[in-house]
């Protein structure tokens, strides 16, 4: 299965 | 106090319709050195980024830091009521509730202002930090948008592999499958038709059309776009904004898991 990633997967808030 | 003049006042029209739809509130945040944007879509798998420098404006007064909690929607509505030759100046005073769009025709016969209101926005700020990557790929912006609007009508992602032997978009849908395949360009009259491509190793990564499609509204900003991929990364789509700035547009991949 593919899954969307989020842009929480590779980057942390600040 | 907080004053922009912008000769080339259909650069900023620009700017918001290429983001407009992608993102419906951000922070712009104001320094000297000129301002800029980060805001994700609703559903956090794209990411904006924006930056215009002050050397860009005729005139840049910005005393403190600031930010401005904008609806794009509304923005968007409201210089689309200046004119695509007219001078755009961005008034803001500390502390108020909104904000002044400024147009005046080239002849100065014609001068419109709108206070636009302002409001209070919970960003989430992403760090994201300077990355080597695999491959970058710059190439027409033209191109770019034709490739992603075609596999559009056949699928609904998009498999972008670059290898020495150039980069292949591929899709497949519910009626049969697509490839579009470019090879390295540069024997071209005009450098911005030109495809190059800088390898370190071989990747091919997955992304949804629909949002490949929506960054594509950024054409009209930049002859070029180049997309920038590492397997474990969000692709970078950047279309640069003449000796200003730029527009990048992150996407998070889809992923086998």
């Amino acid at each position: 299965r593919v899954f969307q990633k989020s842009m929480f997967d590779f980057y942390q808030e600040y | 106090m907080l004053e922009l003049r912008l000769v080339q006042g259909s650069l900023l029209k620009k700017v918001l319709e290429s983001i407009k739809d992608l993102v419906n509130d951000a922070n712009f945040d104001f320094s000297s050195s000129g301002f800029s944007l980060q805001s994700m879509d609703s559903s956090h798998v794209a990411l904006v980024a924006l930056l215009l420098k002050s050397e860009g404006f005729e005139h840049y007064r910005c005393d403190r830091n600031t930010s401005m909690g904008m609806n794009l929607g509304n923005m968007s509505k409201m210089l689309k009521c200046a004119g695509n030759d007219d001078i755009i100046t961005i008034k803001g005073d500390d502390g108020s509730d909104t904000v002044t769009f400024m147009f005046e025709s080239p002849t100065q016969d014609k001068i419109a202002d709108f206070e636009m209101k302002l409001m209070d926005i919970d960003s989430e700020h992403l760090g994201i930090p300077e990355a080597e990557y695999h491959a970058i790929v710059k190439m027409p912006s033209a191109e770019f948008a034709r490739i992603c609007k075609d596999l559009a009508s056949i699928g609904d992602t998009v498999v972008i592999s670059v290898t020495k032997e150039g980069v292949k978009f591929s899709t497949r849908g519910d009626i049969g499958t697509a490839n579009i395949v470019l090879r390295q360009n540069t024997t071209v009259d005009k450098p911005e038709d030109a495809t190059v491509i800088e390898m370190n190793e071989p990747v091919s990564m997955t992304f949804a059309l629909r949002y490949m499609n929506s960054f594509t509204k950024a054409t009209p900003l930049s002859n070029t776009v180049t997309i920038s991929m590492s397997p474990d990364l969000p692709v970078v789509v950047e279309y640069k904004i003449a000796e200003m700035g730029y527009v990048r547009f992150y996407l998070a991949p889809k992923m086998e898991e």
